[in-house]
């Protein structure tokens, strides 16, 4: 594995994109590693509609009572992939653009541009989880976003740091010494893609130390594969 | 008081942050382009203000290595900010989820 990697500098991320006043963080961390997956496939960085997610996806875990997509007021991005693996494919950001509300599903399947052929969770093991993001691509990840009300720049690592996730981003990299001169050594760090704008954090991204499962990063990790679609 | 050995003597950075959070709350206003539909909204929305200054600053000696501040999220009290800008369900891990199959790491 490469010490540092980003896949910003490769072309396979989407500028920053804002949720607005609205649950929606599971949407725009299940594009951003469909985006990234079909640029893996394709060469093509398309930005995709989380719009259609937030309409259309009403995905349920048949194994978790209340874990339903719905809009707004929440979802995950597991359940996302398996509505878009259902059905057929996600749409354009211009043809189905985003709104931050709850409305009327209005997918149009003929719009379709990238198609899921596959999803995994991956392990909690961190070497597994950067040769994933290595080898497939951006990946949909789970954190705790206690610590992120307040975040304007630098590599957060709390001492204490709740691991119940309630949040999704997209990891799009890591580095290999960032920071951490109050503990006396370099600390690799993990790099996340966040959707409050660019006006948060370090331009929209986020940074979070690796190597002990800090705010729970490492507890709901997915890869997806895109499905070529002509 | 507290302490008769220890006595800390220089001021903490986000003290001044406090101090003058009135300003720091005109700053935020206009850098985010906040404005409030009453006085009342607004006095209670300064009282939130204030109250995320001293979160951060407990954030701050929590995570050193990051910086904490004020951000677009300060005049929201925690609940509201969970309520409108997080959305992840709570999750347990289905037993038939497609597990990634593992790569090599080495080389």
């Amino acid at each position: 594995l490469p010490t540092d990697f980003d896949w910003r500098d490769k072309g396979a991320v989407t500028p920053v994109k804002d949720q607005g006043s609205c649950g929606s963080c599971w949407a725009f961390s299940a594009t951003g590693a469909l985006e990234g997956a079909h640029y893996l496939q394709t060469g093509e960085l398309l930005s995709l509609s989380e719009q259609q997610l937030v309409d259309c996806d009403h995905e349920c875990d048949p194994e978790e009572f209340g874990s339903c997509d719905s809009g707004c007021n929440g979802g995950l991005m597991n359940n996302a992939f398996e509505y878009t693996l259902k059905a057929g494919g996600l749409e354009r950001e211009k043809d189905y653009p985003y709104t931050g509300t709850d409305d009327t599903c209005k997918f149009d399947k003929s719009k379709v541009v990238a198609a899921v052929s596959n999803f995994s969770v991956i392990s909690t093991d961190e070497d597994q989880i950067a040769a994933n993001l290595v080898h497939h691509g951006p990946l949909a990840v789970g954190i705790n976003a206690v610590f992120m009300q307040t975040y304007v720049k630098g590599v957060s690592c709390p001492y204490i740091c709740g691991k119940r996730i309630d949040h999704g981003v997209l990891l799009v990299g890591y580095g290999s010494s960032g920071f951490a001169p109050i503990r006396f050594k370099e600390k690799p760090y993990w790099i996340l893609k966040n959707s409050w704008g660019q006006s948060w954090g370090e331009e929209g991204f986020y940074k979070i130390c690796r190597g002990h499962n800090s705010c729970g990063v490492d507890s709901l990790v997915s890869t997806v594969a895109s499905l070529h679609t002509s | 008081d507290a302490d008769p050995l220890i006595q800390q003597v220089v001021p903490e950075a986000n003290d001044n942050l406090l101090l003058h959070a009135e300003r720091h709350f005109s700053s935020f206003k206009a850098t985010f382009g906040k404005t409030y539909a009453t006085q009342e909204e607004h006095d209670y929305r300064f009282g939130v203000f204030k109250a995320n200054l001293r979160r951060a600053k407990r954030h701050q000696g929590l995570d050193p290595t990051a910086v904490h501040g004020v951000t677009k999220f300060s005049d929201l009290t925690p609940s509201e900010f969970r309520r409108n800008f997080l959305g992840l369900k709570r999750l347990r891990l289905p037993s038939d989820a497609n597990k990634a199959p593992i790569l090599p790491t080495n080389d």
